[in-house]
C-alpha cells in the first residue's frame, strides 16, 4: 500500500502549478525514501526533477516501490478541488490502476475523494550527472520572476552573464535592448532578500524566455531561487519546497545551429 | 537542434 499525507494541500497545489506548463504527463516514482519525478518536456529542451522526501510528509507509507504514470492536467484539475486549508492524502494499492486523492477540511466535517486513472508510460530512466558549476547564484525568486517577465518583452532569449561582482541579465530584439544588473548583497541580514554569488569562473549563457517563464511558476514555493551555471551544460534553476524537498529545472543553453 | 542534443547527451539514459 502507498499512502502519503500532507497537512497543507497548498504545497501540492503549488507543485502542480510549477510543472503543468512543461509536462503533460509524468511518472511518479514512489519508494520508501519519497516521491520522485524526472521528466523532459515534449521538445526535449528542459528537464524537470521533483523530489519530495518521505520524512517531509505528515504521514508516509510505501510498502513496495511504485511507478505511477499520471496525467498532470488531470492531477492539476483534481488539486484545484482542494480547499486552501485542506489536508491531502494520496493513496494507492499495490499494482495500482488508479490513485485516490482525499481532501479533508480542517474541522474534518468534509471529506472528498477523487480517483484518477493511471496511465501506461514509456519509462525514461535519466541519469543526472554530478557537475561542479562555475557560478552559483542565489537570489529572491520574486526578483527572478520579474526579470524574466520584463526582459521577455525585448526578445526571445535572455543572456545571463555572471562575474564575482554579480549577475547581469540582458535581452535584445527588434524594439531595442534591456539589461538588468544585480550586485551581490554586502550583508545578508535578510536571507530572503540576499543575492549571493559563488563564482569559480565567469560565465555567459543564453536561455529561451519561454522556458524561463515556465520555471518561474515555482516562485510561490520558495522566496529564493538558486541558479547554477557552467559553459556548455544545462542551467539548473532550483526552488526548495519547504522542508520536504525541491524542484529543479534544467535548461540547455541556446547554441547557434 | 544542438540544444536538444546537448540535453539528451547530458542526461544519458541509464
Amino acid at each position: 500500500m502507498f499512502e502519503a499525507r500532507l497537512t497543507q494541500s497548498a504545497i501540492l497545489k503549488k507543485v502542480l502549478d510549477a510543472v503543468k506548463d512543461l509536462l503533460s504527463e509524468a511518472t511518479f516514482e514512489c519508494s520508501d525514501s519519497g516521491i520522485q519525478v524526472q521528466a523532459m518536456d515534449n521538445a526535449h529542451v528542459s528537464l524537470v526533477s521533483l523530489n519530495l522526501r518521505s520524512d517531509g510528509f505528515d504521514k508516509y507509507r510505501c510498502d513496495r516501490n511504485l511507478s505511477m504514470g499520471m496525467s498532470i492536467s488531470c492531477m492539476s484539475k483534481i488539486l484545484r478541488c482542494a480547499g486552501a486549508e485542506d489536508t491531502v492524502t494520496l493513496r494507492a494499492w499495490d499494482s495500482p490502476e488508479s490513485i485516490v486523492f482525499i481532501f479533508e477540511s480542517p474541522n474534518k466535517d468534509k471529506l472528498a475523494e477523487y480517483e484518477m486513472k493511471l496511465i501506461n508510460m514509456d519509462q525514461e530512466h535519466l541519469g543526472i550527472p554530478e557537475t561542479s558549476y562555475s557560478c552559483v547564484v542565489k537570489m529572491p525568486s520574486a526578483e527572478f520572476t520579474r526579470i524574466c517577465r520584463d526582459l521577455s518583452q525585448f526578445g526571445e532569449s535572455i543572456t545571463f552573464a555572471c562575474t564575482k561582482e554579480g549577475i547581469k541579465f540582458s535581452a535584445s530584439g527588434d524594439y531595442g535592448s534591456a539589461n538588468i544588473k544585480l550586485a551581490q548583497t554586502a550583508d545578508a541580514d535578510n536571507e530572503e532578500e540576499a543575492i549571493i554569488v559563488n563564482m569559480q569562473e565567469p560565465v555567459k549563457l543564453t536561455f529561451s524566455c519561454r522556458y524561463l517563464n515556465c520555471f518561474v511558476k515555482a516562485g510561490p514555493l520558495c522566496n529564493q531561487v538558486q541558479l547554477s551555471m557552467s559553459d556548455d551544460v544545462p542551467l539548473v534553476c532550483e526552488y526548495k519546497i519547504g522542508d520536504i524537498g525541491h524542484i529543479r529545472y534544467y535548461l540547455a543553453p541556446k547554441i547557434d545551429d | 537542434k544542438k540544444s536538444q542534443k546537448l540535453l539528451d547527451t547530458y542526461f544519458k539514459t541509464k
